[in-house]
């Protein structure tokens, strides 16, 4: 509001939404040797009352959806909140029954926190389906079961996690240099040299390494049975043996600058592979938690 | 494979549309200053991993 270029533009408020927070324990839920493939959040959405489900019809005839928005909460050290939205869905004031949510992302937020023994703490969200006076009250009525003994425990949100165990699923770190690689052997990372000093382009241009140890990613990954995932992720590929962490190369190298021969330090990203990982493409993306 | 992304790589970044093609004397003569050996070893020093190096 203190600028001089900038209009102020006032806002109002509409949105009325009905919050609830779930806290989930975590504690031992995901140990190091568990890798999360996803995270499905269950809520029992109870039936409307049809007394105002029929004044809500003869009102707003053609609207009877509310948008459910899914937020993973993250509390600071300095007890204040950041909410990340992770999910959301219509869901319709005549529907009863569980309805899903994919909340891999917060599980993965939760877990780049590196505090396990903090709970999960997401935030339910059930608002206007759109943001306008003209729309209807459908939100009012969408209801979730929660933990209270009279809605019954069996309906009381649930958190489902699906987990690989690492020992069967996940790569074995060095390949053992006494066995040859086959089909058969687990993804592995095999320890190579590049020899810069061999290349014939290389010759008196790059001065330095001579050569570098890296490491090539070989050998297959156990597959998972997809049919046990609750969301079906367009694009799902096996698992396959990939590099997940890579360095840099530095390199000093020679240039030519008039009649000039100089040199002069270059640095390759992401050149040498120092990581394997049996890694399963097209998975969502995670995104990194910002500071 | 390896040896094909780092000569691609290195083009990209030189802007460069074919490796040069450098004379042994005139690279034999040539003495890295130290301000691109100090620079050179800082880089080395935060990869995770060294490479083997030796006097050239």
């Amino acid at each position: 509001r203190h600028s001089q270029t900038i209009a102020e533009i006032m806002g109002r408020f509409f949105s009325d939404a009905f919050n609830q927070l779930l806290v989930f324990s975590m504690k031992d839920r995901l140990p190091p040797t568990k890798e999360l493939i996803q995270a499905v959040l269950r809520l029992f959405k109870k039936p409307s009352p049809q007394g105002e489900i029929k004044r809500h019809h003869k009102m707003f005839p053609f609207n009877s959806y509310a948008s459910v928005t899914i937020s993973w909460v993250q509390i600071r050290e300095n007890n204040t909140n950041r909410t990340f939205v992770i999910d959301s869905r219509r869901v319709s004031i005549h529907e009863t029954g569980w309805i899903t949510f994919d909340v891999t992302q917060a599980v993965n937020y939760w877990q780049q926190q590196g505090e396990m023994a903090k709970p999960l703490v997401l935030e339910v969200s059930i608002h206007r389906e759109n943001i306008s006076p003209l729309f209807s009250n459908a939100h009012k009525l969408v209801y979730f079961s929660s933990q209270n003994p009279a809605d019954g425990k069996l309906y009381a949100p649930q958190l489902e996690l699906q987990t690989l165990d690492m020992k069967e699923y996940g790569a074995q770190g060095n390949c053992n240099p006494d066995i040859p690689v086959t089909e058969a052997t687990r993804c592995c990372r095999r320890e190579t040299y590049v020899n810069l000093q061999g290349l014939k382009w290389a010759e008196n241009w790059i001065l330095d390494p001579p050569g570098f140890k890296t490491y090539d990613c070989v050998g297959s990954c156990q597959q998972p049975k997809k049919e046990h995932l609750n969301f079906k992720w367009p694009f799902l590929s096996g698992r396959q043996c990939i590099a997940t962490d890579t360095a840099s190369l530095p390199l000093i190298v020679a240039h030519k600058e008039g009649d000039k021969t100089l040199t002069k330090v270059v640095i390759l990203h992401n050149m040498k592979v120092t990581k394997c990982s049996c890694t399963t493409e097209g998975m969502p993306v995670m995104k990194k938690l910002k500071p | 494979k390896i040896e094909e992304k780092i000569q691609e790589s290195l083009l990209r970044q030189l802007h460069l549309t074919a490796a040069p093609v450098l004379a042994k004397t005139e690279v034999d003569n040539l003495v890295i200053p130290d301000h691109v050996r100090t620079k050179y070893i800082s880089l080395m020093k935060h990869t995770s991993e060294a490479p083997f190096s030796r006097e050239k």
